[in-house]
């Protein structure tokens, strides 16, 4: 229900002009998403798993997160994919943890670390905000999440 | 200077009192057609200049940055239920980073263009093109951030934009003078391939008893999941599947009450 308060509050003048936001008066409301853009989406990469054998190549850090409740973009369809780029295991598949608890699963990867989260919906840090908070730090870090 | 001190938020409404800088403005991607793309910068809370830079993009297509990922996720502030004020995020990753939220492309939050038809031909392509031209321009604005180390995050289908900015840097660094000190990416819950994020999909609808078993065969005998518009049998099964199987949930959080 975040997304309502939202709505209201940057649509709210003395918002925008603490922001320097709307200063040449678009012709629409702000929106938390906008439908326009949405409904005439012009081109789309049928897969960006292409990028993905490109950046790994170039040595970029790679990590893929999963909230494990979400059903928009569920963990099983992140696994479907990555697994098509066949890379091999550095760190095999283990439990990672937060404050002595499951944060939930991952693997380390040649070049690419997957994780999941156990019960974040689709936006991670809203629903499991302390789980994502330890999987940015170990993502900056270059660390694999903590295994206790 | 000049410019970024123009772009600096003294404070934002009903805000907290707060330790680190934050900025935001416009940078100009396009003068011809005059499209330009809306940052907010929220500094990291402590020793800002010895913490990496971190953009977030949002998904949708079309959905706005500062919504989502400054307001709901992992920005400093959460907004009230009146929409009077602000509070703090206890697990803001902007103690760990200087957090720069980017709406793009041109139409997405606060972000605009002066051709209109550009609401109606944008995609992938111009969302990578013109934030590469955004990341050139706001480190011209904020030159203390030229070398410092940039990752990029973001989520749903971010999953395209991310990737694909991150190519775009790595292309243009090929042939820089003044290389963007890109390291990496994150991305969570993330678009990624048409086929087997589709067939996944399904699946874990399937796996999770959200639907039939006659449902989920029926979705895989008949959906083409390479399609970007299914057939109308395939349109039909996946309605049946939300209105008749689902139930009245939250999809983006299937055990949690949803927000009527």
């Amino acid at each position: 229900c975040t997304e309502k308060y939202a709505e209201i509050y940057y649509n709210r003048p003395d918002v925008q002009k603490a922001m320097h936001a709307n200063t040449t008066g678009i012709p629409y409301k702000w929106t938390a998403c906008s439908e326009t853009l949405n409904r005439n989406w012009n081109d789309t990469d049928d897969s960006i798993l292409p990028i993905y054998r490109e950046l790994i190549a170039a040595g970029l850090r790679i990590w893929v997160f999963s909230g494990d409740v979400d059903s928009v973009v569920p963990v099983t369809a992140t696994r479907y994919s990555l697994a098509q780029l066949k890379l091999s295991t550095t760190i095999p598949w283990y439990p990672w943890y937060v404050k002595k608890q499951v944060g939930g699963w991952t693997e380390v990867y040649k070049g690419l670390t997957f994780a999941t989260v156990r019960g974040a919906g689709h936006e991670v840090p809203l629903f499991k905000p302390r789980a994502a908070y330890q999987l940015f730090r170990s993502f900056l870090r270059g660390e694999p999440l903590p295994k206790s | 200077k000049e410019e970024e001190e123009a772009d600096r938020i003294i404070s934002l409404p009903g805000q907290p009192k707060v330790s680190f800088q934050q900025y935001s403005g416009y940078v100009t991607v396009n003068q011809i057609v005059g499209r330009a793309l809306f940052y907010w910068l929220t500094e990291a809370d402590n020793e800002p200049l010895s913490k990496p830079l971190v953009v977030w993009l949002n998904g949708g297509p079309g959905c706005s940055s500062v919504a989502y990922g400054a307001s709901e996720e992992i920005g400093p502030f959460r907004i009230n239920k009146t929409s009077s004020g602000l509070y703090l995020n206890k697990f803001s990753w902007n103690k760990l980073a200087n957090l720069l939220f980017l709406e793009t492309p041109a139409g997405v939050g606060f972000s605009y263009s002066n051709r209109s038809s550009d609401l109606l031909d944008t995609g992938d392509y111009r969302t990578a093109k013109d934030s590469l031209q955004f990341l050139i321009h706001w480190m011209n604005r904020f030159p203390r951030y030229r070398h410092r180390e940039v990752y990029i995050t973001g989520e749903s289908y971010a999953g395209h934009y991310v990737p694909q900015l991150a190519r775009e840097i790595v292309h243009y660094n090929a042939n820089s003078k003044n290389p963007i000190n890109l390291k990496g990416f994150m991305v969570g819950n993330a678009v990624t391939d048409n086929y087997y994020d589709n067939l996944g999909t399904v699946t874990y609808w399937w796996s999770h008893a959200m639907i039939s078993d006659k449902t989920y065969k029926q979705l895989v005998n008949t959906c083409d999941f390479r399609r970007h518009k299914e057939s109308n049998e395939c349109e039909s099964l996946y309605y049946y599947a939300m209105d008749q199987e689902f139930g009245n949930i939250d999809q983006y959080n299937i055990y949690a009450p949803p927000c009527n």
